[in-house]
């Protein structure tokens, strides 16, 4: 289904719980759930964007039936450990090729969707300064060596 | 007729506001 354009915000985090969903569905399930948040604040009220956002829940209810044996989604707590781990493996695997100065796309994606999973964390309450400042980085981290490599420069 | 979305709107709303804490409900 198309994304209404009100809801452009949450395009990211949705194509990231896509890439996860046979690799790591817990990873997708709570993308999912951080989209659904906030898109219900972004736009609620128009009606392609409700009508995306019901299909949206309608997706989530059916995941969490399934995966209804796991601690992860049955347990929060244990979703977010699940999701803060993961979200760290990849940014400390984008922080050693960074340092290591190995300069690519899949680190570029790594730092990246490691900001993206960091963003997810909001749906647990409040985030630690210390992710926030690992999701500043990240993202700025993700543009600066894009930005080198599409100029031909080498990263600093 | 302006009213009436309103009102199917906001119920729909409320519907999808529940639908979410009935989903994080442990």
């Amino acid at each position: 289904m198309a994304l209404p354009a009100q809801l452009r915000a949450i395009q990211h985090h949705l194509r990231t719980a896509q890439e996860h969903e046979d690799r790591d569905p817990v990873v997708a399930y709570y993308c999912r759930l951080y989209a659904m948040q906030s898109g219900m604040k972004l736009d609620s009220k128009t009606p392609e964007c409700r009508k995306f956002l019901i299909k949206l829940m309608d997706q989530l209810e059916s995941m969490k039936k399934e995966m209804s044996d796991h601690d992860s989604i049955t347990q929060e707590v244990v979703g977010n450990a699940h999701i803060e781990n993961y979200a760290l493996k990849m940014f400390i695997y984008a922080d050693n090729e960074d340092r290591g100065g190995r300069f690519h796309k899949n680190m570029i994606k790594s730092f990246y969707t490691s900001s993206l999973l960091l963003d997810v964390l909001s749906v647990f309450g409040e985030m630690s300064e210390e992710n926030i400042q690992h999701r500043k980085y990240a993202r700025w981290k993700a543009t600066y060596i894009h930005n080198c490599l599409k100029s031909g420069e080498t990263p600093l | 007729t302006s009213s009436l979305a309103s009102t199917v709107a906001s119920t729909e709303q409320d519907e999808l506001s529940q639908r979410l804490s009935r989903l994080r409900d442990q």
